[in-house]
């Protein structure tokens, strides 16, 4: 079951990893910013993972919804892993407009592996087809959900976002509908 | 079946990016160095993966066997990927010694998805047993090599080098096994 090791995969090799490190990130980049905070609500200090339901991945955020703008990036954390030399891991910072243009600031990602899910099902070789790539999410959000619920390391450090954006495409789409959703996440968090 | 997703997952989401702009990346660091080339064999100029049957990787080689020793990290890629902003790619170069002390340098790094493997199978409800994970380690192997022999992106970037370091365990065990098996491999390419 792909989605089950693509899980493991992203606990392990990543979130397990950089989650326990992030809320420091986040105070040496209001330190290093002088007086500002940018990240004004402690309870929003938490990577934003956005897990689409059609696993389509852009690898720029302002693709799905331009009201998603980069802001800055995180100070960056260096290891060793399996033989890489200070290998880099960093996060994004956003702004995410409202109707208003107001922007609320959150570290924010897609989770990268389902662009793997997305990429097999277009490789015949891959053996994985459109149908079998939706029950691969959920199973990928099912079993992430499961790992990170009993990972002391990850606790309060992390918000999953679904994206229904399958459904979403029946009808007009909604061109807001990504910064649409995250708002109503943050605003549980302001 | 888990290491299928995990040799799909490291061949679209780093191999198939990363190879393409391995020879670049070997020119600019000897440009940078000056007159010296460090990696004198053109036909050495390939990502070096060790996989080991056991899936035990540590993050650093010198633990493995104090014959490899890190000698210098390439220059860095970054690029934009599902969200995160200049997302860093990089590789290292290794000196291996041989049995006079002779230093032979080559890009070198373990398979990282083999750490999922073996963490998984330490981690109970992640549901991998070590008899599971053995089979898991041939399959990535056996997937892998399929995916690089098709794929146009990764001709000649790289070099598998199954590591069979469980078999290697029964007797005494050779402090310098990976150098050796490491070794055999450039040999055929100086
Ligand atoms: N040696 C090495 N150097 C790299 O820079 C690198 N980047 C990825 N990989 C391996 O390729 C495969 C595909 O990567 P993907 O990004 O889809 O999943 C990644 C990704 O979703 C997340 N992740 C890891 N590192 C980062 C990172 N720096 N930024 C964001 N996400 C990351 O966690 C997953 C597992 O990572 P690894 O367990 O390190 O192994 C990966 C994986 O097997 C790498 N391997």
């Amino acid at each position: 079951n792909v989605a089950h090791g693509l899980a493991w995969s992203f606990y392990t090799g990543y979130l397990k990893i950089v989650l326990p490190k992030l809320v420091d990130s986040i105070e040496q980049y209001h330190r290093h910013k002088g007086n500002s905070s940018t990240l004004r609500h402690r309870d929003s200090w938490r990577l934003h993972i956005v897990i689409p339901l059609s696993a389509f991945i852009p690898d720029k955020l302002e693709e799905a919804d331009r009201r998603v703008r980069f802001h800055d990036n995180l100070p960056e954390i260096a290891i060793d892993r399996a033989g890489v030399r200070r290998r880099v891991y960093k996060h994004s910072v956003y702004a995410v407009l409202d109707h208003q243009g107001q922007p609320h600031h959150c570290v924010l990602e897609y989770a990268t592996p389902l662009q793997t899910l997305y990429l097999m099902s277009q490789d015949s070789s891959a053996g994985l087809s459109s149908e079998e790539r939706r029950q691969q999410v959920l199973l990928f959000i099912h079993t992430l959900q499961g790992i990170l619920e009993e990972s002391v390391e990850c606790r309060n450090r992390y918000r999953l976002i679904v994206l229904d954006d399958e459904r979403e495409q029946e009808g007009e789409p909604d061109p807001y509908f990504l910064s649409k959703t995250i708002l109503k996440q943050l605003q549980q968090e302001e």
